[in-house]
């Protein structure tokens, strides 16, 4: 899964993701990659979000709209809605979770309960930060 | 001028460290750093966060290292379904895809959907019909298919029929 949020200088925010599946799926299993709420949302007032890992569980979670929902409900900043999102119903709903999110001032996160997560990200004109582990 | 910033994902999974070596490595940063810069440009020029997020993410659907669009994974039937949406935070408009063959960057799709079609989320044939319509460009089925994936697919296939062949007399 691919995915990428931002903020323009008008101070609109963005999400798009896109996905492949996972190995070995069924014909017409659908992931998380296109759902709104699951894998994907943005919203001005709060933040944008984008997910991957276990598509299923992602969908179950509705991650990228409990990103929304803590940010705006519970007044978390967005690091702590992400790491709350990301740890949310493990016990009940096990595997690889990985969250992008930006909020309208900017902040942002990304955070994994994996090893590897491809990321990348550039703040005006600062350095470009890459990484996978 | 506003503050800009992008942030990209290319998949996050829990692996043994072996099995990316140095150079799929740098391949993946690589990657990352070309999608990066495809979505970092649009906002630093002060084009728009959705231009941004569709610049980047056809970057890596364009790219085989990543699980979407070309290199996608394969399903058990040996072919290659995208998926993906976009959302404008703006306007709270969105558009979808899923089960989506032979379009070539399905997060265009989802683009179009968003902006050209009364509903917000088309999938399989329709989409595909919806594609060709819009004029989207679509790639031939081998396209999609990469090496690694057609490996991991194989495995796939030998470990069903192992596990079938127990079941048999």
């Amino acid at each position: 899964t691919v995915g990428a949020v931002a903020l323009d200088q008008e101070g609109n925010l963005a999400v798009a993701t896109s996905t492949g599946g996972i190995e070995g799926k069924l014909k017409g299993r659908v992931g998380d990659s296109c759902i709104y709420g699951g894998g994907t949302y943005a919203n001005n007032e709060v933040c944008a979000a984008s997910c991957t890992g276990d598509g299923e569980i992602i969908m179950l979670g509705a991650l990228a709209h409990e990103v929304y929902a803590l940010c705006k409900y519970k007044d978390l900043p967005i690091a702590e809605a992400v790491r709350e999102a990301i740890s949310m119903y493990a016990d009940k709903l096990e595997g690889d979770r990985g969250i992008i999110a930006l909020d309208p001032q900017g902040n942002f996160a990304l955070e994994s309960n994996t090893n590897v997560m491809r990321r990348a990200y550039r703040i005006n004109d600062e350095e470009p930060f890459v990484d996978i582990w | 001028m506003g503050k800009y910033v992008i942030i990209i994902h290319g998949g996050a999974v829990q692996t043994d460290p072996s099995t990316i070596p140095p150079e799929k490595e740098a391949k993946l940063k690589a990657g990352l750093a070309q999608a990066l810069h495809a979505g970092w440009e649009i906002l630093h020029k002060g084009g728009s966060a959705l231009d941004a997020v569709e610049a980047a993410v056809r970057a890596m659907e364009d790219n085989e290292d990543f699980n979407a669009g070309r290199g996608g994974m394969f399903t058990l039937n040996g072919e290659v379904e995208t998926e993906a949406s976009i959302m404008d935070g703006a306007t709270l408009q969105g558009g979808a895809v899923s089960c989506v063959k032979l379009v070539k960057n399905p997060i265009s799709l989802a683009r179009a959907v968003m902006e050209k079609c009364k509903h917000t989320f088309l999938t399989a044939e329709g989409a595909q019909e919806f594609a060709l319509a819009q004029g989207l460009p679509l790639e031939a089925p081998h396209y999609f298919k990469t090496e690694p994936q057609r490996q991991e697919w194989m495995e796939i296939l030998q470990e069903q029929a192992v596990e079938h062949a127990d079941r048999h007399d």
